[in-house]
C-alpha cells in the first residue's frame, strides 16, 4: 500500500527524473533527487521504498529503471483518454495545453451547453451537448473527466460522466462534488497556491 | 519555524474551518478537521502545534480562534495585490475567477504583448504592454504576480516583475523560472493532478 502523501510526490520525482534522463544521467542518488525536487533525501528514500527494492546503498538508483517503475505505478505507461466538460476560457486553455499530451493524456470528448459552441469542431473533436454527454463520453472510452463548468453546473456534469463509467475527475469548479466511493476526485484550487505564497510574503515582511 | 509540508495544508484547514464557521460550529476536534480535510487527526494536531498552544485536550479547538490564527500566519488578514502577466485564455479565466477576491486577492495590473489587447480596459484595469510593465507593476503595489504567458515569454515576464519589487510568483507556464533567492515561486502543473488520478485508475483496474 502506497500512502497518499507519497503518491502526490511521485509525479514530481518523475518530472525531475525525466530531466535527468534527458541530460543522459544514468545513476542518481536520493540526495540529487531531493535537491531537484525541493524535498529531503530521507523522504525520497522512504517514498521510493514503497515501490520495491530499487536503489543500491552508496551508489543510488538507475534512472531508466526508476522512470519505468514510477510510470508503471502511476498507470501512465499507456495513453489515458480524457473528457472535458465545459469549454469556456479555462476549458479551452486546458484543451490547448501541450503538457497533457506530452504525458500521455489525450482529449477524446468535449461537452458544453452553449448553443454557439455545440456542434462546432476543434482539432477534429466535435463539441457535444450535455444532454448527449453520457453516450458520447461512454463511446469515447474516456477514463478521466476534467470539469471546468460554472459552479452551478459542476455536480450535474459529474453525475453524467460517472454514469458514463468515468472513475476519475479533475474538478476546477469551486464546489465539493458528491460521487460514489469508487470515483477519485482531485479538486484544483489555485487560491491555495496564492495563500501559500502569501505565507512567504508574511515571513519576508518579518510577520 | 513552520515546515513546508505544514504550510501546504494550512489553506486546506482554513477552507474547512470557514465551512464549519458558516455552519455555526463553535468548537471542533482534530478528528473532525481531519475528516473534513482528508487527513488524520495526529497530522492535524502536529500541524496546528506549530502555530502555538491552540487547542484544549479532550475538548478541541475554538473555530473562530483557529480561523484568526491561520489567517494571520498565512498573511491574509489584509488584501493582497496581484499583477497578471499574460491575458490569454488562462489569464482571462483566472482574472474572472471569484475565488481569488473572496480570499482577499485583488488584481491591480494586467500585462500583455498582443497589440489587440494592450490599451483595452477590463473591469476598470487597462491592459498595459510588457515594455511598460516594470513601472506599471511597481506603481500598482502588486506583491504577487501570476504568469500565464506562453513558455517562451515566462522568464522575461518573471525578470520584469522581480525588478518591479514582486517577491512571490505563481507560474502557470511550463518552464522552470530562475529568480533571486528571496523570491518565492509556486509552479502550477495540472498534469501532476492527472497523473495522481491515473494512479487511482491503475489501482482500480487491479494494476
Ligand atoms: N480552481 C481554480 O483555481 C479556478 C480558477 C479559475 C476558474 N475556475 C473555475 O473554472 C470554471 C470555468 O471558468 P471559466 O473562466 O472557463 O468560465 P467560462 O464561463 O468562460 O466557461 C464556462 C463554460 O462552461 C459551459 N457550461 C455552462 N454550464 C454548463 C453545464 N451545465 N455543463 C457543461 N458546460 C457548461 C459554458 O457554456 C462555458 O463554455 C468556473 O467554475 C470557475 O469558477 C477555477
Ligand atoms: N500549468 C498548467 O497546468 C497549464 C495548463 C494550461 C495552460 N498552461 C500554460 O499557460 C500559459 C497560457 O496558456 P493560454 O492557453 O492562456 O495561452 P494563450 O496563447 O491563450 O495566452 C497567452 C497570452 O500571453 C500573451 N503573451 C505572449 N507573450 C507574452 C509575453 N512575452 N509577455 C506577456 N504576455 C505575453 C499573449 O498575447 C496571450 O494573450 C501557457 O504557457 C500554457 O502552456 C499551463
Amino acid at each position: 500500500h502506497v500512502p497518499h502523501t507519497t503518491i502526490q510526490r511521485l509525479p514530481v520525482y518523475l518530472r525531475c527524473l525525466l530531466q535527468a534522463q534527458a541530460a543522459r544521467v544514468r545513476v542518481i542518488s536520493s540526495g540529487d533527487i531531493a535537491e531537484m525536487c525541493g524535498t529531503n533525501p530521507a523522504q525520497v528514500r522512504k517514498d521510493l521504498s514503497y515501490l520495491g527494492e530499487l536503489g543500491t546503498r552508496g551508489i543510488g538508483y538507475d534512472v531508466d529503471d526508476l522512470v519505468g517503475h514510477i510510470s508503471e505505478v502511476l498507470g501512465i505507461t499507456e495513453r489515458r483518454k480524457v473528457a472535458l466538460v465545459g469549454f469556456g476560457k479555462l476549458g479551452a486553455a486546458l484543451y490547448g495545453y501541450s503538457g497533457f499530451a506530452e504525458r500521455g493524456f489525450e482529449f477524446v470528448a468535449i461537452v458544453d451547453v452553449d448553443p454557439a459552441k455545440v456542434g462546432t469542431q476543434t482539432d477534429g473533436i466535435t463539441i457535444r451537448h450535455l444532454d448527449d454527454a453520457c453516450e458520447v463520453v461512454r463511446a469515447s472510452g474516456a477514463e478521466i473527466a476534467i470539469i471546468s463548468t460554472p459552479a452551478d453546473g459542476a455536480q450535474a456534469a459529474a453525475d453524467v460522466v460517472v454514469e458514463a463509467g468515468v472513475k476519475a475527475i479533475l474538478n476546477l469548479a469551486p464546489v465539493r462534488l458528491v460521487v460514489p466511493p469508487d470515483v477519485a476526485v482531485r479538486q484544483v484550487c489555485l487560491s491555495t497556491d496564492l495563500q501559500i505564497l502569501s505565507f512567504y510574503l508574511a515571513q519576508h515582511d518579518g510577520g
